[in-house]
């Protein structure tokens, strides 16, 4: 463990945690993107897959519990609270995200480090989570408006994996055999795919005016 | 193999 992958799990808890503090006090899911609630429940599903046959930490299964339980009841809320339900508008969230599943399986099935079942839905969860925040992204264009808590949970993700990125790079000069390109690839597109995010976002911040992404 | 495996990665 080192300081940058614990920034990173750190920032990636703080977001989930925003989403479901704004979701449960205010019950209203105003602005989030179910399709991206839903991917980010199929990431950890199958990434975590491996959470009763390998055990590496307290932390580690806790974390996976967490993440597992918090994407979870996300989309429970999203899609079955009676009063959260109402507020999502499911008119603007129409990115067809299941064309995102589906080149990325076929993707795992393709490149991957070994050829085993969990290995290959690992994979497929890598190649997954780096696009699974386009629906919200789209979303967050569309409705323009952007409260400041799903900006602050988009910029908190993407603040995860560049994290994350650092944490490679020190692992990767830290410890001899640690050379892994997929996860590296997936986690460096998926952080670019913020770039333009975290560009707006900071200009609003600096200017202290609305979050407004262009058009 | 775990130790350089990023599996303890979340």
């Amino acid at each position: 463990m080192n300081i940058f992958r614990l920034a990173g799990d750190m920032t990636h808890l703080a977001s989930v945690l925003v989403l479901l503090l704004k979701i449960h006090t205010i019950k209203s899911c105003a602005g989030v993107s179910l399709k991206t609630q839903e991917l980010y429940a199929i990431v950890f599903a199958t990434r975590y897959l491996d959470i009763f046959t390998s055990f590496y930490s307290i932390y580690n299964t806790l974390m996976k519990l967490i993440f597992l339980g918090s994407s979870f009841s996300i989309v429970w809320y999203m899609r079955y609270h009676k009063t959260v339900r109402r507020t999502y508008d499911r008119e603007q969230d129409t990115f067809r995200h299941w064309f995102l599943v589906l080149p990325c399986l076929l993707l795992a099935l393709l490149i991957h480090e070994k050829f085993t079942f969990l290995e290959v839905l690992w994979t497929f969860s890598l190649y997954l989570e780096a696009v699974a925040i386009l629906p919200q992204l789209v979303l967050l264009q569309r409705t323009r408006n952007i409260d400041n808590l799903t900006g602050q949970y988009v910029f908190l993700l993407g603040g995860y994996r560049g994290f994350y990125i650092l944490n490679w790079i020190y692992r990767y000069l830290t410890e001899p055999h640690f050379v892994h390109w997929i996860t590296w690839i997936a986690g460096l597109v998926q952080t670019l795919l913020y770039a333009d995010f975290f560009y707006y976002y900071f200009q609003s911040w600096k200017n202290n005016k609305k979050l407004q992404l262009p058009a | 193999k775990l130790v350089g495996d990023t599996k303890d990665e979340l």
